[in-house]
Protein backbone atom coordinates (compact mmCIF):
# COMPACT_ATOMS: atom_id res chain seq x y z
CA UNK A 1 0.00 0.00 0.00
CA UNK A 2 1.34 3.83 0.30
CA UNK A 3 3.50 5.09 2.90
CA UNK A 4 2.87 8.58 4.46
CA UNK A 5 6.29 9.65 4.51
CA UNK A 6 6.90 13.44 5.93
CA UNK A 7 11.15 14.58 5.48
CA UNK A 8 12.08 16.70 8.69
CA UNK A 9 12.08 20.47 6.28
CA UNK A 10 8.52 20.12 5.79
CA UNK A 11 7.73 18.81 9.62
CA UNK A 12 9.33 21.70 11.14
CA UNK A 13 7.70 24.17 8.44
CA UNK A 14 4.37 22.58 9.61
CA UNK A 15 5.02 23.88 13.31
CA UNK A 16 5.90 27.71 12.61
CA UNK A 17 2.80 27.68 9.85
CA UNK A 18 -0.55 29.00 12.16
CA UNK B 1 -1.86 16.13 7.82
CA UNK B 2 -2.65 12.41 8.76
CA UNK B 3 0.25 10.62 10.13
CA UNK B 4 1.21 6.52 8.73
CA UNK B 5 0.62 5.93 12.48
CA UNK B 6 -1.38 6.42 15.27
CA UNK B 7 1.41 7.59 18.22
CA UNK B 8 0.73 7.46 22.12
CA UNK B 9 3.34 9.62 24.30
CA UNK B 10 3.89 8.10 27.36
CA UNK B 11 4.91 9.60 30.80
CA UNK B 12 6.77 7.70 33.88
CA UNK B 13 7.90 8.91 36.57
CA UNK B 14 9.73 7.09 39.07
CA UNK B 15 8.20 6.62 42.45
CA UNK B 16 9.42 4.31 44.19
CA UNK B 17 6.50 4.04 46.62
CA UNK B 18 4.30 2.68 43.77
CA UNK B 19 4.86 -0.26 41.08
CA UNK B 20 6.67 0.30 38.50
CA UNK B 21 3.70 -0.31 36.12
CA UNK B 22 1.82 2.39 38.04
CA UNK B 23 4.25 4.89 37.34
CA UNK B 24 3.79 4.85 33.80
CA UNK B 25 0.97 6.96 32.06
CA UNK B 26 -0.23 6.93 28.94
CA UNK B 27 -0.48 11.15 27.87
CA UNK B 28 -2.19 11.70 24.86
CA UNK B 29 -2.69 9.94 21.53
CA UNK B 30 -2.15 11.59 17.46
CA UNK B 31 -2.39 10.77 14.38
CA UNK B 32 -1.50 14.43 13.03
CA UNK B 33 1.16 16.35 12.59
CA UNK B 34 -0.60 19.53 14.02
CA UNK B 35 -1.85 17.50 16.93
CA UNK B 36 2.30 16.40 17.15
CA UNK B 37 3.23 20.32 17.12
CA UNK B 38 0.64 21.01 19.58
CA UNK B 39 1.42 18.29 22.35
CA UNK B 40 5.04 19.12 21.71
CA UNK B 41 4.88 22.55 22.05
CA UNK B 42 2.54 22.06 24.94
CA UNK B 43 4.63 19.61 26.88
CA UNK B 44 8.09 20.35 29.18
CA UNK B 45 11.03 19.27 27.34
CA UNK B 46 13.00 16.48 27.84
CA UNK B 47 16.03 18.45 29.45
CA UNK B 48 13.75 19.78 31.90
CA UNK B 49 12.02 16.92 33.30
CA UNK B 50 13.45 15.89 36.78
CA UNK B 51 15.48 12.60 37.01
CA UNK B 52 13.67 9.58 37.13
CA UNK B 53 11.33 10.42 34.18
CA UNK B 54 10.99 9.32 30.76
CA UNK B 55 9.32 10.21 27.68
CA UNK B 56 8.10 7.13 25.52
CA UNK B 57 6.49 7.55 21.96
CA UNK B 58 5.16 4.36 20.81
CA UNK B 59 2.56 3.23 17.95
CA UNK B 60 -0.74 2.51 19.49
CA UNK B 61 -1.63 -0.62 20.83
CA UNK B 62 2.35 -1.34 21.71
CA UNK B 63 3.07 -0.47 25.31
CA UNK B 64 6.94 0.91 26.36
CA UNK B 65 7.82 -1.77 27.94
CA UNK B 66 9.72 -5.53 27.60
CA UNK B 67 7.01 -7.40 28.28
CA UNK B 68 4.97 -5.90 25.25
CA UNK B 69 4.17 -8.61 22.79
CA UNK B 70 5.77 -6.56 20.25
CA UNK B 71 8.98 -5.60 22.02
CA UNK B 72 9.82 -9.09 24.28
CA UNK B 73 11.73 -9.97 21.15
CA UNK B 74 13.42 -7.07 20.17
CA UNK B 75 15.99 -4.25 20.99
CA UNK B 76 16.73 -1.09 21.21
CA UNK B 77 19.24 1.16 19.46
CA UNK B 78 20.83 2.83 22.91
CA UNK B 79 22.39 6.65 22.27
CA UNK B 80 23.78 7.28 25.55
CA UNK B 81 24.35 10.58 26.77
CA UNK B 82 27.21 12.03 29.23
CA UNK B 83 25.83 14.61 31.66
CA UNK B 84 26.54 17.88 30.08
CA UNK B 85 25.18 17.24 27.08
CA UNK B 86 21.55 17.38 28.61
CA UNK B 87 21.79 20.95 27.89
CA UNK B 88 23.20 20.81 24.53
CA UNK B 89 22.03 18.04 22.32
CA UNK B 90 19.17 16.41 24.53
CA UNK B 91 16.23 18.07 23.16
CA UNK B 92 17.54 18.73 19.81
CA UNK B 93 18.41 14.70 19.26
CA UNK B 94 15.25 13.65 21.06
CA UNK B 95 13.24 15.68 18.73
CA UNK B 96 15.15 14.35 15.67
CA UNK B 97 13.79 11.13 16.81
CA UNK B 98 10.07 12.23 17.18
CA UNK B 99 10.10 13.48 13.81
CA UNK B 100 12.07 10.09 12.29
CA UNK B 101 9.21 8.41 13.95
CA UNK B 102 6.17 10.30 12.66
CA UNK B 103 7.91 10.89 9.38
CA UNK B 104 8.37 7.21 8.57
CA UNK B 105 12.25 8.05 8.05
CA UNK B 106 12.82 4.25 8.20
CA UNK B 107 10.59 3.30 5.19
CA UNK B 108 9.99 -0.41 4.31
CA UNK B 109 11.50 -1.33 7.58
CA UNK B 110 8.72 1.52 9.79
CA UNK B 111 6.99 -1.29 10.66
CA UNK B 112 9.71 -2.78 12.79
CA UNK B 113 9.89 0.53 14.73
CA UNK B 114 7.95 0.46 17.69
CA UNK B 115 8.84 3.54 19.52
CA UNK B 116 11.53 5.43 21.02
CA UNK B 117 12.50 6.22 24.83
CA UNK B 118 13.79 9.24 26.36
CA UNK B 119 15.51 8.26 29.91
CA UNK B 120 16.61 11.13 32.20
CA UNK B 121 19.00 10.26 34.68
CA UNK B 122 21.56 11.31 37.20
CA UNK B 123 24.58 9.93 35.47
CA UNK B 124 23.45 9.39 32.07
CA UNK B 125 20.64 10.24 30.01
CA UNK B 126 19.45 8.07 27.09
CA UNK B 127 17.56 7.71 23.69
CA UNK B 128 16.73 5.23 22.32
CA UNK B 129 14.76 3.48 19.13
CA UNK B 130 13.00 0.20 20.02
CA UNK B 131 12.40 -2.45 16.96
CA UNK B 132 10.65 -5.10 17.02
CA UNK B 133 12.39 -8.17 16.02
CA UNK B 134 16.32 -8.30 17.42
CA UNK B 135 17.28 -10.95 15.00
CA UNK B 136 16.05 -8.69 11.83
CA UNK B 137 19.21 -7.96 11.07
CA UNK B 138 18.34 -6.33 7.61
CA UNK B 139 16.12 -4.22 9.55
CA UNK B 140 17.84 -3.66 12.61
CA UNK B 141 21.05 -2.21 10.70
CA UNK B 142 19.35 -0.09 8.32
CA UNK B 143 17.02 1.71 11.05
CA UNK B 144 20.48 2.24 12.72
CA UNK B 145 21.82 3.56 9.51
CA UNK B 146 19.22 5.89 9.15
CA UNK B 147 19.19 6.90 12.89
CA UNK B 148 22.46 7.81 13.24
CA UNK B 149 22.60 9.66 10.11
CA UNK B 150 19.41 11.58 11.30
CA UNK B 151 21.14 12.52 15.01
CA UNK B 152 24.19 13.91 12.40
CA UNK B 153 26.18 11.78 14.53
CA UNK B 154 30.35 11.26 13.53
CA UNK B 155 31.01 8.24 11.93
CA UNK B 156 33.32 7.48 14.58
CA UNK B 157 30.44 7.61 17.09
CA UNK B 158 29.44 3.93 18.20
CA UNK B 159 26.03 3.68 18.78
CA UNK B 160 24.94 -0.30 20.38
CA UNK B 161 21.76 -2.71 19.81
CA UNK B 162 20.64 -3.92 22.75
CA UNK B 163 18.20 -7.17 22.90
CA UNK B 164 15.61 -5.90 25.82
CA UNK B 165 16.27 -10.17 27.06
CA UNK B 166 19.74 -8.71 27.39
CA UNK B 167 18.99 -5.39 28.58
CA UNK B 168 16.69 -6.74 31.72
CA UNK B 169 18.52 -9.69 33.06
CA UNK B 170 22.17 -7.64 32.35
CA UNK B 171 24.20 -8.68 36.07
CA UNK B 172 26.97 -5.87 34.94
CA UNK B 173 25.59 -2.07 34.00
CA UNK B 174 25.81 -2.59 30.21
CA UNK B 175 23.96 -4.80 28.44
CA UNK B 176 25.77 -6.45 25.29
CA UNK B 177 25.66 -5.11 22.34
CA UNK B 178 24.39 -7.62 19.72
Amino acid sequence: GTRIIYERKFLLECKNSP
Amino acid sequence: HHLQNRWVLWFFKNDRGRAWRDNLQQITKFDTVEDFWALYSHIKLASKLSAGCDYALFKDGIEPTWEDARNKRGGRWLISLAKERRHIDLDRLWLETLLCLIGESFEEFGQEVCGAVVNIRSKKDKISVWTQEAENQKAVLHIGRVYKERLGLSTKTIIGYQTHADTATKSNTVAKSK
